[in-house]
């Protein structure tokens, strides 16, 4: 039998060692998480969700995704480090408890698991010529496709299937979006909502479909600063920050967009390390270095969602 | 599988908006000639682009005519992935 311990968290994965690790993982912590199962892939696969808590009903939450691109294995990876690092801290860490006493966390690990598992079987590096017949050329691609998360047709997505930034035939047509859109909205009390994909070193928040700022622009400012200055004390990795418009590019539609209009005030988009010299294939000696530093960033997010209630 | 055995990734640094135009003339090829890891976002942050080895010498001609500076951000991208395999084998033996 197996268990989490002869577990590799410096290693990269397949979906199946993956959903083992699940629930193994659950087993082994039933007293802090739990799997639920929030909907199936458009090639109906389970899409699962950790839920991190220590009871208590209608907890607020913050949300944590990763995988969203599924050639990004950094995240998946960084998310199955992150998830073990909260059971192994809650009750050493006074800030990670204190959260966990007061909200629940729910971290999806592999956003896209039909585009994952596709990585893994067919193409890992990219080329965009490994579909498979499905209800939309292209759909399968596996590593892109659910784009950049796009949740509405809008300047920064495109009907074209083969885009990356594909939306679907209709807004949340795609199950996997839908799945989260329709898990989040019927919680109804999300504080935080963070999205982690890689590699370009940036934490941005809202918005991304227009240069003009939030209203909470200053706090998110001001939190997106801290965050990145505690990940550069872990490694001295340094990231930009900042509003998605003014840092990356101006699209409309993407998921923080979604969640900050939806009233979750703390919306982050975190794209990890970029060394410069491996772009999706960051090796396997990768993973826990930028985990470590990432944690700390999700950790001072964490803690001001939790001083600041709203 | 698909061997990416001679595939480079190439990062190209566009000094201004007029660069990063040229740069976006080629995401309207074919994904088989070029596949954008970075698109051109801005003059400031880099581009990343994985060139198939046929199309290698079109790609650096292209850059090279028109003054885009790039570096080889990888080699040969199928050795990464022979790694990235022997790693992970690695590791379930483990």
């Amino acid at each position: 039998e197996r268990s989490t311990s002869s577990f590799s968290y410096s290693s990269y994965h397949t979906l199946e060692e993956i959903y083992s690790w699940i629930d193994n993982f659950v087993t082994e912590h039933s007293d802090i998480v739990s799997k639920i199962q929030i909907g199936n892939s458009f090639e109906n696969r389970s899409i699962l969700v950790l839920k991190f808590s220590t009871g208590g009903s209608r907890h607020p939450a913050i949300w944590i995704d990763t995988g969203i691109h599924s050639r990004e294995w950094i995240t998946h990876a960084t998310g199955i480090w992150t998830a073990n690092k909260i059971v192994s801290d809650y009750g050493k860490d006074r800030v990670l408890t204190d959260i966990l006493k007061a909200m629940d966390i729910f971290i999806e690990l592999v956003t896209n698991p039909d585009g994952f598992a596709f990585t893994h079987s067919m193409v890992r590096a990219p080329g965009k010529d490994g579909r498979r017949g499905s209800r939309h050329l292209c759909r399968t691609w596996g590593f892109d496709s659910l784009g950049g998360f796009i949740l509405l047709p809008g300047n920064g997505s495109n009907s074209n299937p083969c885009s990356e930034t594909y939306h679907g035939p209709s807004p949340q047509s795609e199950p996997e979006v839908a799945a989260i859109v329709n898990f989040i909205t019927a919680h109804g009390n999300f504080k935080a909502l963070i999205s982690i994909h890689s590699y370009s070193q940036m934490l941005m928040y809202p918005y991304g479909r227009s240069l003009e700022p939030v209203s909470n622009q200053r706090e998110l400012y001001d939190l997106a600063k801290d965050a990145v200055e505690a990940l550069y004390k872990v490694h001295g990795i340094e990231y930009f920050f900042g509003s998605i418009s003014t840092t990356l590019y101006v699209a409309s539609g993407i998921t923080v967009d979604w969640a900050y209009d939806s009233g979750i005030k703390y919306a982050f988009s975190f794209e990890l390390r970029d060394t410069g010299r491996y772009g999706f294939l960051l090796p396997a000696t990768q993973i826990i270095p930028t985990a470590q530093e990432t944690w700390m960033a999700l950790r001072t997010i964490m803690e001001h969602t939790l001083n600041h209630p709203y | 599988q698909m061997n990416f055995t001679g595939d480079q990734v190439l990062r190209v640094l566009a000094k201004d908006e007029k660069q990063l135009s040229l740069l976006r003339d080629l995401e309207g090829l074919k994904p088989q000639k070029v596949d954008f890891w970075r698109g051109p976002a801005r003059p400031s942050l880099p581009v990343d682009m994985r060139v198939p080895f046929s199309e290698l010498k079109y790609i650096k001609a292209y850059l090279e005519s028109h003054g885009l500076a790039y570096s080889i951000m990888i080699k040969d991208i199928q050795v990464l992935l022979d790694e990235e395999r022997e790693a992970m084998a690695k590791s379930r033996r483990l």
